[in-house]
Order: structure tokens, then C-alpha cells, then sequence
């Protein structure tokens, strides 16, 4: 494995988005996790739709019927892929754009512009998470988001920090040095992408420290998961 | 100073220092000013600018905790800093499952993740 590795580098990651105020944080996690599986498989850089999940992905936990994705009130990414295995995909985000509500599902299958081949769930271990990462581009995870309200950039790397999630974001990276002053070393992280604008974090990333001696690392790794993608032309 | 939109990159870093609370206290109105411009926050009347604003000064103690918790990060105003953390959660974050549910599909499940080599 490489010591750093950045997928926004290699093109496998589209814009930052802005969820707005709506807890839709799982369907940006998937459809980041889906865009850079499509850009693997096709080359191309195709900017995927969220709203469609949001509006039209109600698929339930099969272990927990009560989790189940239902909008702006939450949702779970390996729902998510269960859906879009079932549904054929996703279209583009020009084709159905983000309005940040709950409507009515407007799903035209013949404006699919990337489907989902296969997805996994990766073990609790940085370096199957790191290899998973390069292998198969940017993956789905979960993060306790309790230091992200106020984060504003640098390593975070918190004394105590609980393993509840309650956020989805994306993986594309990871740093072998991050300096961090206060324990004057450097520090490895992860890359995270987060769906909350630009204007939050570092350009709408967070970094947080990695590494298996390192505890309290918000339960960052303990739910990833990987997708990958087939190529689907347009008649 | 000058205010920006959303999109654009924020001119001032508002980060929280290492001063006492009545430091903190006495900055607290400045810095809410400071914010409300800076992300356009506009609230219905005086009530709500008076909540908001000790909501304000209340995650400013909790930006100084987080610095405190969570020293190689920098934490500070950002543009949540007007919300309890109840309403951050209900409105930003939407992640619904437990954990003990992921572990019990990792354990058995056909969407397990082969082991990938990992050195050379």
C-alpha cells in the first residue's frame, strides 16, 4: 500500500455537495462511494443524483426492519445499494437534482447513468480499509460526527470520542503525516469527504488520525463499506 | 470585514482562545455579530436573536472544549455555531442504524469484503 493516497488526485471524486437541512447524509455517502466506482469502470466523471434516493429509495435493513431509508429523516448506504441494485441505478444529478425535501419519487430508468455491479462490507482493519480504498475507490462510512459541528480543519484526533454513529460520509484518502503541534509529530489520517458545502471544514473535508494504536477515532472504521460499478451506455 | 456567500471561502477564521469563561462571555456578542453577517443568518425577531445568541455563546464553550479534547484540530465558528446540538442532529446528520447490526452482516453476510493482500 502506498503511504498517501488521495482518489481527488486521481479524478474519482466529484464536487463538494451541500446536503442543506435535511439528514440525507447517507444517500452523498453512497452516491460518492457510486461515482467513484463508476469513474473506475468507465473513465468518466458522471455526477450522480441524490434527490432519487431520497425520494424514491425506501429500502429496510434486512437484520433491523426498523432501519430503513426513509429521506431526510436518515438512511443507511448498504440500503442504499440494495436499492440501487434492485432499482437498475442511479441517474445523473442534472438529470434529477438535489432540492434538500422529501417529494415524490420522479425515477425514469432510462436516464441511468451508473449501476451498482456489487458492494461489500469491508472488516474493522485499517489496512483492509486502505487497501479496500485503493482498490476499489472511495468507500461509503460511518463517523460519530459529536467534533464536526465545530471543526473547522487540521487533524482531529480526539482524546474521547464516542463509537455511536450518526453520520454517513465518504473515504477517499489517507495521509501519512499530518502534523500535529500539540503532540509535535506527525500524524497519519483519513480523508473524508462530507456533504455539508465548501464552506465547512478544509473546502468541505475533515481529516481525522488513523492508525491502529490510535483509539478514539469517532468509530470511523467500523462501518465501511465498498461498491463497485458496471458501465451502462445510453441507447 | 466583509460578509460572503456560502460558497465562497470565509475571509476570518473565529476560533476559540484559551481565555476564561468571562473572556468568552465578553467576546460572545461580538463574535455572534461577527457570524450572523458572515452567513447571512437572519431570525424572526428580537426572541429569537437573544435565544440564538446564547446558543452562540454556548457552543463557543463547547468549541473551547472541543479544542481542549481535540488539540491537533482547530475548532471553532462555524456555520452550525447558532445550533443546540439536538438540532445538529436532527437536521444535518441521518445516519440510521446500529452498529451492532453492521457487525452481525459483517459476520455472515454474503456482502462480506474479501481479504485484500496488503504488503509488496
Amino acid at each position: 500500500l502506498p503511504d498517501d493516497f488521495d482518489w481527488r488526485d486521481h479524478g474519482a471524486v466529484g464536487p463538494v455537495k451541500n446536503q442543506g437541512s435535511c439528514g440525507s447524509c447517507w444517500s452523498f455517502s453512497a452516491s460518492g462511494a457510486l461515482e467513484g466506482a463508476n469513474y473506475l469502470a468507465t473513465g468518466k466523471m458522471d455526477v450522480l443524483s441524490e434527490q432519487q434516493m431520497v425520494d424514491c429509495d425506501h429500502e429496510c435493513d434486512s437484520s433491523e426492519p426498523d432501519s430503513c431509508d426513509a429521506g431526510c429523516n436518515g438512511g443507511l448506504m448498504t440500503n442504499a445499494f440494495s436499492y440501487l441494485l434492485k432499482s437498475g441505478g442511479l441517474e445523473s444529478e442534472k438529470d434529477y437534482p438535489y432540492t434538500g425535501r422529501d417529494g415524490a419519487c420522479k425515477f425514469d430508468k432510462s436516464k441511468i447513468v451508473a449501476s451498482v455491479q456489487n458492494f461489500s462490507v469491508v472488516s474493522v482493519d485499517e489496512d483492509q480499509i486502505a487497501a479496500n480504498l485503493v482498490k476499489h475507490g472511495p468507500l461509503a462510512i460511518g463517523i460519530n460526527a459529536a467534533y464536526m459541528q465545530t471543526y473547522i480543519g487540521g487533524v482531529s484526533c480526539p482524546y474521547i470520542c464516542g463509537r455511536h454513529l450518526d453520520h454517513g460520509v465518504l473515504l477517499v484518502g489517507y495521509g501519512a503525516s499530518g502534523f500535529a503541534p500539540i503532540r509535535l509529530k506527525d500524524k497519519a489520517y483519513w480523508i473524508i469527504k462530507n456533504s455539508w458545502g465548501e464552506n465547512w471544514g478544509e473546502h468541505g473535508y475533515y481529516k481525522i488520525c488513523r492508525g491502529s494504536n490510535v483509539r478514539n477515532k469517532c468509530g470511523v472504521d467500523s462501518m465501511v463499506s465498498t461498491v463497485t460499478a458496471i458501465h451502462t451506455s445510453k441507447e | 470585514a466583509a460578509s460572503v456567500s456560502d460558497e465562497e471561502e470565509p475571509l476570518i477564521r473565529q476560533v476559540v482562545g484559551g481565555g476564561d469563561d468571562n473572556e468568552l462571555e465578553l467576546n460572545a456578542e461580538h463574535h455572534f455579530a461577527s457570524f450572523v453577517q458572515r452567513f447571512g443568518k437572519s431570525y424572526r425577531d428580537a426572541d429569537e436573536h437573544a435565544y440564538r445568541l446564547s446558543v452562540f455563546k454556548a457552543n463557543l464553550r463547547r468549541a473551547r472544549r472541543h479544542q481542549l479534547l481535540d488539540p491537533s484540530a482547530e475548532h471553532g465558528v462555524t456555520k452550525f455555531s447558532d445550533l443546540t446540538p439536538a438540532e445538529f442532529r436532527r437536521t444535518y446528520l441521518g445516519l440510521r442504524t446500529s452498529r451492532r447490526a453492521f457487525l452481525r452482516e459483517l459476520g455472515g453476510s454474503a456482502h462480506e469484503a474479501p481479504v485484500l493482500p496488503t504488503d509488496g
